[in-house]
Formats: structure tokens, C-alpha cells, sequence
């Protein structure tokens, strides 16, 4: 069985696409069989593997609301391992059509009974929000890891999205776990970086990983090239940060 | 009659909360008499100005949900001539909320027809979404503001951004403009920054102000004292860039 990993946050810019991308590159390359699926209307994730929206024939939006086969949807990248669902344009009318759905919350999840046993993992990039989206995606998913900004703002929203994550597992998923924090874009040339880990730190006892993503220009020229970091510049602090929190992602397998 | 500019664009973490504190504090400097109203249920904008959220009594939620008198919402900020509607936790369900809700898209334009005569700046910070909170903002005001972040993802969603705002200018309102689109967080040490601003010059001609705002970590660093740039550090290259685009806005008044 796969394990169902939602990237998640509803505060924007923290680097979800990013690492969704970068942790599934890299999981890729050390032989998982692994799925991301795109659940953001802005197609990030799909274009920082190089996916051509225009050529593509199915997408998530398809698949959860016109109940197409996902098998249709799934498409390769040019990278080891890895697969996509990719998002399209009509998924931004998705939350308001899922309002009134029967069952609107498990669409998602009706999706993963089809497909998880043919992958290691499956991992969802999450909108920048907490609607009826990223609450298909907590569905849908074993897992919840939260990537967080080392910035002030990002401080803010963290309740929100703990209290929608018990929620969650209140009434929609009870196995639902935080499998980790990353912080991200982290500058050492401000104290403020350190403030705002230390302040997560306390929030989230035992959950926030070792690896801390450096902000790292390359990281952000990757998508342009429709690569991963691994096959963009596998060397740079940026590779280098997600390699290792691939690793620890990897060893932390909840029991 | 004041000017209302909404501050919208769904990709997250493009600078819309920095750009709609700062252009405040810049306005309220020079004398005009400025609102900011924070309709981001993440509140950035009401801590970016140093307003306590357990202190406050009425917010936003309460104006469009409860039909609240807004001036009991209105706060004072410790900033000259500039006050705010702050924002709220329960804004978070305002969206599902309005979804059924009578002229649900002129929640927000109803509340302005009642104050716009008292101030001279009315300011939307709008949350990352096109959702129905981003179109009142988008209903109630008579301008749009986009920042535009100089990085690579940053161009995948600006289809959908204008496809709204023409359907909301077909349908809801027919006075709303682009003002302006503002390039955010550039960063001279890649080509990248670059290549996204003439993309983006190619797609809104006429529009990008001459301002770019650069990546500077003291913008970062005044929301974590509840100030704006022009009273945490005005001599620092973000205020220098901030002051620049003020006056850009200022001057391009519609006619
Ligand atoms: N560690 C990093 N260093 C430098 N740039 C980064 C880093 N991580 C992400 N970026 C860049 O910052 C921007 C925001 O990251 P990203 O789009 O992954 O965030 P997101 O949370 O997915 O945003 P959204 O909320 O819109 O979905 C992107 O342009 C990305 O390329
Ligand atoms: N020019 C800049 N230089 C450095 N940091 C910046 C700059 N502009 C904004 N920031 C920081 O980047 C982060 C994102 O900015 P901000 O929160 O204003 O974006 P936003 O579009 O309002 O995000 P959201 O989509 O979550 O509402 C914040 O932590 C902010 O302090
Ligand atoms: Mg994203
Ligand atoms: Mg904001």
C-alpha cells in the first residue's frame, strides 16, 4: 500500500510545489514508484515536472468531479519513477461544484482505493487553502506534512490549519497524521529566521524535521526548466536540503 | 469619494499583504486618509499594523456576515491618518458561508457605499484564492492592484486572474480597472527575475508601474514589530521602493 502523503498550508508562497515536487524527484531516484497529484488550479506542480498543459488529455478535475478513471489521468514524467495527475484550469470551479456533491468530502479519497496499491507513494500539492480541496486531499491522504515559510507571516495561520487537520481526523479520516514540518527558505542573514523556527519548534514538539530548506536561487530556476532539483543542479544547497529530507521522510514511516 | 483598490492575485506569497500595509502607511504619511480592510482570513495585514486580534471587537466577518455596522469595526492604527477593518478566524467560513447567501457577491460593495465617503484610500488585502471573498473585493472596488512576484511559478495562474477580473467587470462590475501590476521580490542575482518581468510586460502592456519592489529582508522583518516600512526602516531599499510605487498610484488616478 502506498503511503498518501498531503503537502499542505494554507498560508501561500511556503513552498509546497516546491517541495512536492523535490521530495518526489528525489524518491523517484531511489526507486519508489511514486504518484504526485496536482490539486492546486494553478498547475504549479504540473509544470515543475515539465507537463505541457495544453497535451495533456485528463486531468484531476476529470477524475473527481466527471468520475473519469484515473488510470486516463495518470501520466508520465520524463523522470524515474515518477508519475502525475495534473491539474487544469477547470479545477478552480471544482470547490464551488464539490459544495453541493454527494459525499464531497471522499472524492479524492474514492480515487486512492483505485490506484494506491500500484505505487510506494503518493504525494498531493495542496492549494492555498483550507477548503473543500485541501479537505478532499486530508481525506484522501495517511499523512499531512506541512512545509512552513522562516518567515513572520507564516506564524500566523497555524491555527487554522491544526484546528482543520483535527477536524479532519475528528470526522472524516482518524488515521490522519502530521508526518513532519519543514522549514523553508530559510535566510541566515536574518535573526528573524531562527525566531520563527524556534517558535514552530514549540509549537509542534517532535515534528519539525532536522533538514531545514535554505532559500537557494536555484530552487527557484528549477521549474523554469520543467526539472526537479536532482536533475537541475543536484548539487546545490537546495538538491542537497531535499535530498536529506527525503531521507528522513523515507525513515519516518509512521507505524 | 475615495479610491478603492483591491490588492488581489491567488498565487500566494506574491507580496499582497506587504504591498497593501505599505502603500498604507506610505498614503497615510502624505496625508490622505486611508482604510485598510484585511479580507484575508490569515489576518497578515491586521498584524503587519500592530493590531492585537484578541483585542479587537468587531472585524470584517462580522460587517459582511452579520450586517455589523462597519464603523463599529473601524480601528484606529498607531499610524498617521490610517485605520483598518481587521480580520478575523471565523472569516474562514465567510466563503462556504456567503455560498448561499442573497447578492452574495455585493456583501462587501454594500459596506463601501456606506464609508467610502469618509476616507480618501480604501485598501482590500485579498486572500490567495479566486474565490467569493476575492470577488467582493473585486465587486466592491473601482481598481485592482497586482503584484506580481519575479519568479518562474509566479506566471502559471495570471490567465485565470484576468478571466476574472473580465467576468466580474462583465457582470457584477462594470467600473473596475487594472490600475496597475507591481513586479515583487526581485532578485538581481538570477536572469530569471529578468525574463519574468518582460513576460509580464508582454501580458499587461501599459501596466507594470516603473517601481520594482526588490527582495529585501527588512520587509520581512517590519510585520514582526507591526510596522510598516516607512516607520520600521524608511531609509532601507524595500521603504525607498514602497514610497516610489505610492507615488506611482497616486498619480495614476483613473479618470
Ligand atoms: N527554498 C527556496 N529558495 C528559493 N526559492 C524558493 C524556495 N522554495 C520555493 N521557492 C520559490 O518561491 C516561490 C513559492 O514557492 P511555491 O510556489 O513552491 O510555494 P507554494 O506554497 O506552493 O505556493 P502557493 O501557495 O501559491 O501554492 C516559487 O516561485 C518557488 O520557486
Ligand atoms: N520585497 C520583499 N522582500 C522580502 N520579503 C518580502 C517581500 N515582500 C514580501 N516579503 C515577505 O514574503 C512573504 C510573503 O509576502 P506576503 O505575505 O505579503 O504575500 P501575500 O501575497 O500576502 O501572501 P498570501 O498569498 O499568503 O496572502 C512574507 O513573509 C513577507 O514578509
Ligand atoms: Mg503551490
Ligand atoms: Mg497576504
Amino acid at each position: 500500500n502506498a503511503r498518501i502523503i498531503a503537502i499542505a498550508n494554507q498560508k501561500g508562497g511556503v513552498g509546497k510545489s516546491t517541495t512536492a515536487v523535490n521530495i518526489s524527484g528525489y524518491l523517484g531516484k531511489l526507486g519508489y514508484k511514486t504518484l504526485i497529484i496536482d490539486f492546486d488550479p494553478q498547475s504549479n506542480s504540473t509544470s515543475g515536472l515539465g507537463i505541457d498543459k495544453t497535451h495533456i488529455s485528463k486531468s484531476i478535475y476529470e477524475v473527481i468531479i466527471l468520475n473519469e478513471d484515473p488510470w486516463k489521468a495518470i501520466t508520465e514524467t520524463p523522470y524515474e519513477n515518477l508519475f502525475v495527475i495534473p491539474s487544469s484550469i477547470q479545477l478552480a470551479g471544482a470547490e464551488v461544484e464539490l459544495v453541493s456533491a454527494m459525499k464531497r468530502e471522499y472524492k479524492l479519497k474514492h480515487v486512492m482505493d483505485n490506484i494506491k496499491n500500484s505505487f510506494d507513494f503518493i504525494v498531493i500539492d495542496c492549494p492555498p487553502a483550507l477548503g473543500l480541496l485541501t479537505i478532499n486531499a486530508l481525506t484522501a491522504a495517511g499523512e499531512v506534512l506541512i512545509p512552513i515559510q522562516c518567515e513572520y507571516y507564516a506564524l500566523e495561520g497555524l491555527g487554522q490549519l491544526i484546528n482543520t487537520i483535527n477536524l479532519i481526523r475528528e470526522n472524516l479520516n482518524e488515521s490522519l497524521i502530521i508526518t513532519g514540518v519543514v522549514m523553508t527558505m530559510y535566510d541566515s542573514r536574518t535573526r528573524l529566521s531562527e525566531q520563527v523556527i524556534d517558535e514552530v519548534k514549540a509549537y509542534f514538539p517532535d515534528k519539525v524535521y532536522d533538514t531545514i530548506i535554505p532559500r537557494n536561487i536555484r530552487l527557484s530556476e528549477a521549474p523554469s526548466y520543467g526539472k526537479p532539483i536532482i536533475d537541475y543542479d543536484p548539487d546545490c544547497k537546495g538538491a542537497t536540503a531535499y535530498k536529506n529530507l527525503t531521507g528522513e521522510v523515507v525513515k519516518n514511516e509512521p507505524k
